[in-house]
C-alpha cells in the first residue's frame, strides 16, 4: 500500500505479513493494557474455584453463563459519568480467613491503589452464604453482624459493627451486606488489607462460616466504582 | 464503509481480530474471548474526501468549504474510523479482583475520509 505524503493514517511501508501481524498484536496488547491503566498483564497465582467463580459473575449482573460455563456478556448496568467506571468482584484471601466453626468468620480483602489514583465507592456490597439451622424447629431468623477489624488486629478484638441483619434462613442462601460507606472510608485511608468479621451465631456455632477452602459459596466483596482524576482539577488551575 | 479485501485502494475498514487464547492471555481476561483490533486503511483521493458519513465533523466541513470556494490547500484527507464501539471486559487484576468494565472507543466499526 503506497502511503501518500503528510497522512499519518494512510498506510505504512510494506511489510512481511507475518511481521505485520506480529506488530499488530504487539500493538494491540500495549493499547489493551494502557485502557486498563494496567503497566503489566496480571500474574495468575492463584486460582479461584470454577464454581465461586461463576457465582460471583453471576452476580455481578455481567451477563449470562453459557453452558460450557463461558460467559455472554451483555450491557451490565451503566456506570454512570465517564469511562473510568469499573465492577469488581474481591474473594477474601483465604490464607487468613479461619474455616471450621470460628466463632466469626474473619475475611481479608487486599486492594492496591495506583500512586496518585483516588477511587470513588459508587456501590458496595459483601456477600455471605449462610447455611440453615440444623434443628428443623428451631426459628428461622438468624441475627448477623459484619464488623470492621483494626487492621492487623487479632480476631475479635479491636473491631467496630459496620451492620446487623436479620436473616431468613429457612434454607441454606446467600446474603448481601451493603458495605459502601466502609469500603470508601478503607481505600480513603489509603489502607491495603480490608478485615472485616462476619458472625451468624446460633447457640455458639457460626452459620456463615466457611465449610472448607474449595467451597463454591465462598464469601466475596462487589463493589462499582470510579477513578476519579483529581490531576485535572490542578490542570484548570492552572490554566 | 467498505471492508479491505487482499488489495486495498480506497478508504476502507481491515477487519483484525485477536483471540486472547493465541497469545495466552486468556488465563487473566475471562471475556471476551478476543478482540476486534479493527483498523482504518487506504487511500482518500480528493473527490472521496468527507465520504462516507463524516460530514459532521468539523474538519469534514472546513474541508468542503475550501473545496467548494475552489481553494486549493493541497492538504489531503485521510482514511480513519467514523464509528466506533466499546469493548465490555471481566479480567482478573493482580489482586485476583475480577474486575468488569467497559472500554469505550475500543473497535472501529467503520472507516472514512476527513
Amino acid at each position: 500500500v503506497s502511503g501518500s505524503p503528510g497522512c499519518a493514517s494512510c498506510g505504512l511501508p510494506a511489510m512481511e505479513k507475518d511481521a505485520e501481524e506480529r506488530m499488530m498484536i504487539e500493538f494491540a496488547k500495549q493499547q489493551l493494557l494502557d485502557k486498563l491503566h494496567l503497566k503489566e498483564r496480571p500474574n495468575i497465582t492463584q486460582t479461584v474455584p470454577r464454581a465461586a467463580l461463576l457465582i460471583a459473575l453471576r452476580k455481578l449482573h455481567s451477563g449470562s453463563v453459557r453452558q460450557d460455563g463461558t460467559l455472554e456478556l451483555a450491557n451490565s448496568r451503566p456506570i454512570p459519568t465517564n469511562d473510568q467506571g469499573y465492577e469488581i468482584v474481591s474473594f477474601a484471601d483465604l490464607n487468613e480467613t479461619e474455616i471450621g466453626d470460628a466463632a466469626s468468620l474473619s475475611l481479608t480483602f487486599q486492594f492496591l491503589q495506583e500512586r496518585g489514583q483516588s477511587i470513588q465507592v459508587l456501590q458496595s456490597s459483601l456477600w455471605i452464604y449462610a447455611r440453615s439451622s440444623e434443628d428443623p424447629h428451631r426459628d428461622s431468623r438468624l441475627s448477623a453482624q459484619v464488623f470492621l477489624s483494626a487492621e492487623g488486629g487479632l480476631s475479635g478484638s479491636n473491631r467496630t459493627l459496620v451492620i446487623e441483619k436479620m436473616l431468613e434462613v429457612q434454607e441454606s442462601s446467600w446474603h448481601t451486606f451493603p458495605i459502601t460507606r466502609t469500603l470508601q472510608a478503607f481505600l480513603d485511608g489509603g489502607q491495603r488489607r480490608l478485615q472485616l468479621e462476619v458472625s451468624c451465631d446460633e447457640d455458639g456455632k457460626n452459620l456463615c462460616s466457611l465449610e472448607g477452602s474449595d467451597t463454591p459459596n465462598q464469601p466475596f466483596l462487589v463493589a462499582q466504582v470510579r477513578l476519579r482524576d483529581d490531576h485535572s482539577k490542578h490542570t484548570l488551575k492552572k490554566r | 464503509s467498505l471492508r479491505c479485501g487482499d488489495d486495498v485502494s480506497v478508504c476502507c475498514k481491515r477487519d483484525f481480530y485477536i483471540k486472547f487464547k493465541d497469545i495466552q492471555w486468556h488465563d487473566w481476561i475471562i471475556a471476551p474471548e478476543g478482540y476486534h483490533m479493527n483498523y482504518c486503511m487506504g487511500q482518500c483521493p480528493q473527490h472521496l474526501a468527507g465520504s462516507p458519513g463524516i460530514a459532521s465533523s468539523f474538519h469534514a466541513t472546513v474541508f468542503s468549504q475550501l473545496k467548494v470556494n475552489g481553494i486549493n490547500t493541497a492538504a489531503s484527507s485521510c482514511c480513519v474510523p467514523t464509528e466506533r464501539r466499546p469493548l465490555s471486559m471481566v479480567y482478573f487484576n493482580s489482586q485476583h479482583s475480577i474486575v468488569k468494565t467497559d472500554v469505550p472507543d475500543m473497535i472501529v466499526e467503520s472507516c472514512g475520509c476527513t
